[in-house]
């Protein structure tokens, strides 16, 4: 089973032209192995991001270094995952 | 073990048997109103099964409503139960859902990629393709909402196998879009065709892969805002809405610029709850109220489907 320990969803959010072309520039980076929740589309529009723990650092670095705004979506993704695995288990119990 | 639809947990997320079992019993319990088809097998095997709602007739114009074609939108899935549900419950309660089955056909897909779902809670929460296979590429699975014969292979989709939005070697490649689209031509008289995914709120018209307008844009898009005001009634929940290019990007091969280029006029895409706080995990304490303000956006469609015949 796939698990996703230490791995974080960004919200990220692009001011301008510049800044969305940088974070397109992280969607076509096969290396960092993103998995796009919601795609960058146009400046000021939220993009969601899954990044994978050995991509986050990096991957902030980048955000943080063009001056790009980004929260924190989901600080532990693999607790939510086990809070619904949970939560179905006591449904069926 | 379910005995009864009634019982059944409507607030909760259920795996694959867990849903077929269901629309076994809705079929058993309602056997008048609701039968079961199978349109087709998944890559793996699995029955694509459609509810199909009647009140007889032969081939009388239909609506198709789909849920879950990217597997690991769980929300999507348990709306499509409840849907079915409330069908059957609304049916000779509700006038204007009872008029609406009494001249058109309602087909539901509650689980449109039955491979990725069942990956996705066996294997990898976060699968959103197909399971497929293709001879000389490195990855599995592929978009099936790039899949479909609509600008097959143009801006917003993947020639890549290993990411997202893969296309696919060829429109239809996925014999979960092929069930659809063979059942759909041999159907030929589908009206409305509305494909339901999650997140972000949006509810889409064609077209996707051209940022031409499509032919009855004005009609397509007054009808989008009524609908979405009849959402936004119930908890308030906001969508936008629009064309795909205009309301998100470019994005060819997709369902329901497919759908629209058949001549089915009604073709819409949903984007269920939420916009940001859990994404594609939606606690399931929010799986009713989802169901409930989109059931009266369907219901705006279905209605002016109903009242606008072409």
């Amino acid at each position: 089973t796939e698990t996703f320990v230490g791995q974080q969803v960004l919200r990220i959010l692009p001011e301008d032209a510049f800044q969305l072309e940088k974070v397109m520039e992280l969607d076509a980076s096969e290396k960092l192995q993103l998995d796009f929740w919601r795609a960058p589309t146009y400046p000021k529009s939220p993009v969601d991001v899954r990044v994978p723990f050995p991509s986050l650092q990096r991957v902030k670095v980048f955000l943080e270094s063009n001056g790009i705004q980004y929260d924190i979506m989901i600080e532990d993704l693999q607790s939510l995952i086990d809070e619904e695995k949970l939560d179905m288990a006591r449904q069926r119990s | 073990v379910l005995q009864t639809t009634e019982t059944f947990n409507y607030a909760a997320y259920h795996n694959l048997d867990e849903i077929n079992a269901f629309m076994d019993l809705l079929v058993t319990e309602k056997s008048n109103l609701v039968s079961k088809l199978q349109i087709g097998k998944s890559y793996e095997g699995r029955p694509i099964n459609v509810l199909k709602f009647s009140t007889g007739g032969i081939k009388r114009p239909a609506i198709w409503i789909d849920t879950g074609i990217h597997s690991r939108e769980w929300v999507t899935q348990a709306s499509g139960v409840w849907f079915a549900k409330k069908i059957v419950d609304s049916y000779g309660k509700d006038p204007s859902l009872t008029s609406i089955l009494n001249n058109f056909d309602i087909f539901l897909e509650i689980v449109t990629n039955p491979d990725g779902f069942a990956f996705t809670h066996s294997q990898n929460r976060m699968w959103r393709k197909t399971r497929s296979h293709h001879s000389g590429l490195s990855c599995i699975g592929v978009d099936p909402n790039r899949n479909w014969d609509a600008g097959f292979g143009g801006p917003g989709s993947s020639g890549n196998s290993c990411t997202e939005t893969y296309r696919g070697p060829y429109a239809n490649s996925e014999s979960e879009v092929k069930a659809i689209v063979d059942f759909v031509q041999d159907h030929g008289n589908i009206k409305a065709f509305i494909s339901i995914h999650s997140y972000s709120q949006l509810l889409l018209y064609p077209y996707g892969y051209t940022t031409q307008k499509a032919a009855d844009h004005e009609e397509l898009d007054a009808l989008a805002k009524k609908a979405v005001n009849a959402l936004a009634s119930l908890h308030g929940t906001k969508y936008r809405y629009g064309s795909i290019t205009a309301a998100i990007y470019p994005a060819s091969g997709g369902t329901i610029d497919w759908t629209y280029d058949q001549g089915i006029k009604y073709s819409y895409t949903f984007e269920l709850r939420d916009t940001g706080r859990h994404g594609f995990l939606l606690p399931a304490s929010q799986i009713v109220p989802t169901a409930e303000e989109t059931w009266l956006a369907l219901m705006v469609i279905m209605e002016h489907t109903r009242d606008h015949p072409y």
